[in-house]
């Protein structure tokens, strides 16, 4: 399980 | 994109919609919490200065200028077009002892010691509590108006369907931001309490009023 720190989220 | 995430956005976007429409309609921003909106505001700023770094998706970009668009123009009508009908009184939360702390817990806990990344770090944390002084006054106050108690619902709906959407990805994407998700946890259990209310009363017809 990778964290994402490019948020794409609102 | 998922179905919690779109309807989240959605349940996001009527609630600010609601409240727009509230004070305009009504010509009064009775029983509203300048602070939170300002609080509000804040968090859009700092959360979507990536509007001017990178490009996700005509939706992602256009839903973060009608969010910073509505919180700017919500807070300009509490604090000047429909000043006469602002409850200072009432609204009196310190928000300072929020923002202070929230502002240094972002320096200490975020995934990368950059600034855009510290500032977003610093809107989620704030998010999370960016309501209190809208709670706060509606349980000084005793009650609120239904309208606005609409708007309280689907504001806090939209972060428990973001919850929704973070358990998705984590399934389905093996996608996980632990600073959103527990942050958003937080957020969603401040409204634990209004949302019985809301589903014991105001969905009964009754007016929701505390005992004050």
């Amino acid at each position: 399980r990778q964290l994402i720190t490019s948020h794409d989220e609102l | 994109m998922n179905i919690f995430r779109l309807t989240g956005d959605l349940s996001h976007l009527a609630a600010i919609i609601i409240l727009l429409l509230k004070i305009w309609k009504t010509r009064s921003c009775a029983g509203i919490s300048g602070k939170s909106q300002i609080l509000f505001a804040l968090v859009f700023t700092t959360r979507y200065l990536d509007l001017l770094t990178s490009f996700i998706s005509l939706y992602n970009t256009s839903m973060k200028f009608i969010y910073i668009g509505c919180a700017y123009a919500t807070v300009y009508m509490i604090y000047a077009k429909f000043k006469a009908t602002y409850d200072g009184n009432h609204d009196t939360f310190r928000v300072e002892f929020l923002v202070v702390p929230i502002g240094g817990l972002a320096f200490l806990v975020n995934h990368d010691f950059s600034p855009l990344e510290i500032l977003w770090t610093f809107s989620i944390y704030l998010e999370s509590v960016a309501i209190l002084p809208q709670l706060f006054m509606i349980s000084k106050t005793g009650e609120a108006e239904t309208i606005t108690t609409h708007y309280l619902f689907f504001l806090g709906l939209y972060r428990a369907l973001y919850l929704m959407n973070w358990i998705w990805r984590f399934y389905f994407e093996g996608f996980f931001d632990m600073i959103a998700i527990v942050a958003g946890v937080v957020q969603t259990i401040l409204y634990c309490d209004f949302f019985y209310l809301y589903v014991t009363k105001v969905l009964k017809g009754k007016k929701l009023s505390l005992p004050a």
